[in-house]
């Protein structure tokens, strides 16, 4: 029974993307069936992955929104074991969409059900919001895992965020845990990156994974190639940080 | 009459606050009277400033929604002739309760319409998204000013941005015009950030300022002390780039 983890934080630019695609091939590396879903309307995880979007026929937001199976949709990637459920422009139109349905909250979830008995792992990449899609993320998700930037504004939105998790625990989803807090873009010759670090880890306690993730330029230019990095670069340090980080997400269960 | 600047790109974490906040900061040096709104449920803008957002007994929410004069819910910032309309989490709930109302993306210009007099600039921080908030942004702006950051994926968002911006211009604001595109977080030692910095040029011409934002750690360190960067570090290469932004601003007109 595959688990569902969301990767997801209202604040933008924190890493999201670029975890969904190199932590997906990290796991696909170690022999698991991998599915990463692109719940974010500009379809980075999907151009990230050289899947062409304008020319998606079926793409997740008629998955959505026109019933088409979810396994009609799905494309795999440069590599083995790692699929995708890519998304094109459409997917804006379900923001205001879904709003009018009831169950609203539920659609990600009823389409990724059929799916759970095929994959491992099923990893969910979120726009940058709290609004619909991000909800129906957190509502199909069994935890979820919160990138954070080393920076000032990124220590400010996390309360918002766990309200909102609180929020769907109760109402929508109570058994939904945290993975873990993941700090990205650290780079060790700051002093502000060291103070958040610091800050977070006394904050957070044993939600942050011992894994960080360095700022590594080699991660920012493997998706203009369409592939994740383990396919671009295996042995810059964002390589090594993504496998290791897939390491100890296998060796560690999720935190309340 | 004072002119109206959206920022607005719905790529996260592409350097929109931090352009308001030091754009706004550097206009105000120039003896301009300036007023920074927090279109933004994040309120990056306003903790970025020093406002405690979670003390605000009026705020941008309750300007669109109760009616609230929006002079009573103007704050000053640690800078003279340079105001702001700050936001807290109330905000969240607008972007569903303003999508049930009939001119809906109007709620936004009729409140800063009696504030048009008293400032030189008016300048809008948005969330990172095409929503509700980011569109009244829009139709309440005479121009759009997009920070896009040197690398992959903010290319790939900006055809999706001028879609919306000639959909708003048909249907909502046919003055809204360009005020630029600014390349920010810019580290000349990446070839990556060079080759975005030509491919931006090559496709926008003259749209794209010739000032360039530098990445600067400074940048990063000012909001937690919430402080412009010019009040924080005036001699470092940020708050001169931000300083050098305001002058060619105010030097050239917007283009289509
Ligand atoms: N560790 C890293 N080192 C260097 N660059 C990085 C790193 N992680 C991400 N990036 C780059 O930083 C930018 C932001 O990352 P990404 O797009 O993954 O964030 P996001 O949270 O998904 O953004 P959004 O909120 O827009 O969805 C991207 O251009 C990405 O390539
Ligand atoms: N030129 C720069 N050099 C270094 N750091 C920067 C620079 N500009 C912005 N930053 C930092 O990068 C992060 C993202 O910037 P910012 O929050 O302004 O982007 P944004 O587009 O407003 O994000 P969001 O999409 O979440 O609203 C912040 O932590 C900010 O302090
Ligand atoms: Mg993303
Ligand atoms: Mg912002």
């Amino acid at each position: 029974m595959g688990k569902v983890i969301a990767i997801a934080n209202q604040k933008g630019g924190v890493g999201k993307t670029t975890t969904a695609i190199n932590l997906g091939a990290s796991l696909a590396t170690a022999d698991l069936r991998i599915l990463i879903v692109d719940m974010d309307p500009q379809g980075n995880t999907t151009s990230g992955l050289g899947v062409a979007r304008d020319e998606l026929s079926k793409s997740l937001y008629r998955v959505l929104l026109d019933s088409v199976p979810a396994e009609e949709a799905i494309v795999s990637t440069p590599l083995d074991g790692f699929d995708a459920l890519p998304s094109n422009r459409d997917l804006t139109g379900a923001t205001v969409e879904l709003l009018d349905l009831s169950d609203r909250e539920y659609f990600l979830k009823k389409a990724l059900l059929p799916l759970r008995e095929s994959y491992d792992f099923i990893l969910i990449d979120c726009p940058p919001s709290l609004g619909i899609l991000t909800l129906n993320a957190l509502v199909a998700a069994d935890s979820l895992l919160i990138p954070i930037q080393c920076e000032y504004f990124a220590l400010e939105g996390l309360s918002d965020l766990f309200t909102t998790l609180s929020r769907i625990r109760q109402v929508f989803n109570p058994r939904l845990r945290i993975e873990g807090v993941l700090l990205t873009m650290y780079d060790e010759r700051l002093n502000l990156a060291g103070q958040i670090r610091d800050d977070v880890r006394a904050h957070l306690g044993d939600r942050v994974f011992e894994t960080i993730i360095p700022r590594n330029v080699s991660l920012a230019e493997a998706p203009s190639f369409g592939k994740p990095i383990l396919l671009y670069d295996v042995r810059s340090r964002g390589a090594n940080a993504y496998l290791q980080l897939a390491r100890e997400l296998l060796s560690r269960a999720p935190v309340q």
